[in-house]
């Protein structure tokens, strides 16, 4: 069982350099063993130093490069321990348009070997669906689908609205 | 392994059964605010076997049973299928199509069945954590909840590694 | 003191019901003391029941109407008891297009009496700016006010590009 | 009265002084993440007497002094001017200009100075507390803090309406 996690932790832990750099081009990121002496109760610490800064408590750090921080280090355990699927629920609302761009560039990263479901208000983040549901609730309380696009597929139906631009 | 269907019946503000086609890469859901796109979400973790009222943003557990509108009764039970494609043999079963469906009817517990077969809860879990799926269910990040990552303590944090792993 | 609170809060819970029926048109909500009888000691509960909907418990609601029935009660309060400025930092995050729209037409009552000092990444609410400013950090970790722009009045220097669509 | 400029020195990532003016009606700040539009709120917040250093995202209160960066050092105190317009004699003091200076020093406590002559803590809360500004600060709602309200307590909303009123 330690064993498990320790090899787990490195690989994660490797991962997490290399995401952290691709979020934050410039920075560096790492997370640390709160404990190395004791594998079997030791915590995980990150540490987050985005670009032209110095190292600072994770709370002194931005909606945004906290939001960014949060999902490298999902990221990183998706990659060194990838699971089948994944679902994420309007992970992008504290990023600026250059940060949501990065974010897309790892799920389609992701994509390749895990699906992903992806609950979104962001119209650049549909565009790389490649199946998409609106849901709507037409004043009645109770949820229809009102659509759906498969990409390359044309869609009987009008496409949704997008929620928000 | 991915998620191929999802039909939802009376859960929550699904009160017709409804059905979506999902697609291996990425599929992204959309559409207004309250209209029921958290909720898919939410039927997702219950039906891989959430026990958590509260991860489930309900007080109690029958909370996810359609409880009517002004306009339509409440009804007695709420019903998630998902049918998962596993000709890759993620899952270790005998089957290229795996459903898992769980019922809950008011004042009762859950039912779960599997392919057709009632099973317990325990079976469900098990036959998911085999494929990368664990019960704290880190494959799931809910509306507003990548901060959660962040303010999570060691150990904490420990802990999803060692679920992922 | 008694008295105080009393009348504050019956303005309140009066402006809450017209706040809420406009963020929610078709919609009701109220404010409610759990104690009438003990003024000195009562909490205040909100009840909030979106168009086409039941009356459910807070914690059902959506991540846009909960942002919606938070921003009803604290412009009721703004609204009941006006304070001469009010800074808001992106609060419209959970917002489809929509209840922006809703959310912005408040802000532009609010105007009349008090003043606004509202962080944004959102256009639509860029438009409605009396005074513009961007903020920007030219990867040396210092942050630089890098415009202005007063309405009627020509910028000397070129409008920041707004962060996020 | 509304605030006509405020001006940051060595506070937080504004290294060098940095004077925004601001106008009555709305004043947007926009720009990219991580940039600096959330510590001008902290910069508020903190002028107008915050005790609090979690509510200014910090471990300790000097964490609001900038802390430096790989090209440039920390600086040894921060100082933030709020400049308000009295014209309508909202502030109880006999002038149309009010500024309030706060100044902090590595390792010692914080000074305060209205219109340039010192003063302590509690004058600078009484002035602003006469004209709607209570010392929690209801009137600035922070990053993320929207749901806070709905999470709140009944009694920690009465706390609201108390403060307001
Ligand atoms: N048991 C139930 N019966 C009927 N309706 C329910 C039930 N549980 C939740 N709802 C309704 O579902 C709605 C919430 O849906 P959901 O959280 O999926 O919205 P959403 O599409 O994610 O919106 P947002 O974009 O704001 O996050 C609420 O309005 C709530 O009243
Ligand atoms: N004492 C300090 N010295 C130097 N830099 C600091 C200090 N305190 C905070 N910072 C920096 O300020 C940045 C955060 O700025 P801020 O929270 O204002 O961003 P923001 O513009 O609101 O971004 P977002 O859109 O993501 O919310 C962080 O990168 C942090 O490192
Ligand atoms: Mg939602
Ligand atoms: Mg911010």
């Amino acid at each position: 069982v330690q064993r498990v996690f320790a090899e787990a932790f490195e690989d994660t832990a490797r991962e997490f350099e290399g995401v952290f750099s691709r979020l934050f081009p410039g920075g560096e990121g790492r997370l640390v063993l709160t404990d190395p002496e004791d594998m079997l109760g030791t915590g995980i610490e990150v540490e987050a130093r985005p670009p032209g800064k110095k190292i600072k408590r994770l709370s002194l750090l931005s909606g945004g490069e906290r939001s960014l921080v949060a999902v490298a280090l999902l990221v990183s355990i998706f990659k060194a321990r990838p699971s089948p699927f994944y679902i994420m629920d309007e992970v992008e609302a504290a990023l600026d348009d250059a940060n949501l761009g990065r974010l897309i560039t790892l799920f389609e990263e992701l994509r390749d070997s895990s699906q992903l479901i992806v609950i979104t208000h962001q119209k650049r983040t549909m565009e790389v669906a490649d199946a998409l549901y609106g849901v709507s609730m037409r004043g009645d309380g109770v949820t229809t689908v009102v659509s759906q696009r498969i990409r390359d597929v044309q869609p009987d139906e009008p496409q949704p609205e997008p929620a928000s631009a | 392994m991915y998620v191929k269907s999802l039909t939802l019946k009376g859960f929550k503000s699904f009160a017709s059964a409804t059905s979506m086609r999902l697609e291996p890469g990425i599929t992204c859901i959309v559409g207004p605010n309250g209209s029921g796109k958290s909720n898919v979400v939410d039927a997702l973790a219950w039906v891989m076997g959430e026990q958590g009222a509260k991860s489930l943003r309900g007080g109690k557990m029958e909370d996810v049973i359609f409880a009517g509108t002004p306009g339509r009764p409440a009804l007695g039970r709420a019903e998630v299928t998902m049918t998962i494609d596993n000709t890759d043999g993620a899952l270790p079963i005998d089957y290229t199509e795996v459903t898992i469906r769980r019922t809950m009817f008011k004042g009762g517990g859950s039912e779960y069945a599997i392919n057709g077969t009632s099973c317990r809860l325990l079976d469900v879990q098990e036959l998911l954590s085999d494929s990368g799926i664990g019960r704290e269910m880190h494959v799931i990040v809910g509306q507003g909840q990548l901060d959660a990552v962040l303010r999570a303590t060691p150990e904490e944090r420990r802990g999803f590694i060692e679920e992922a792993a």
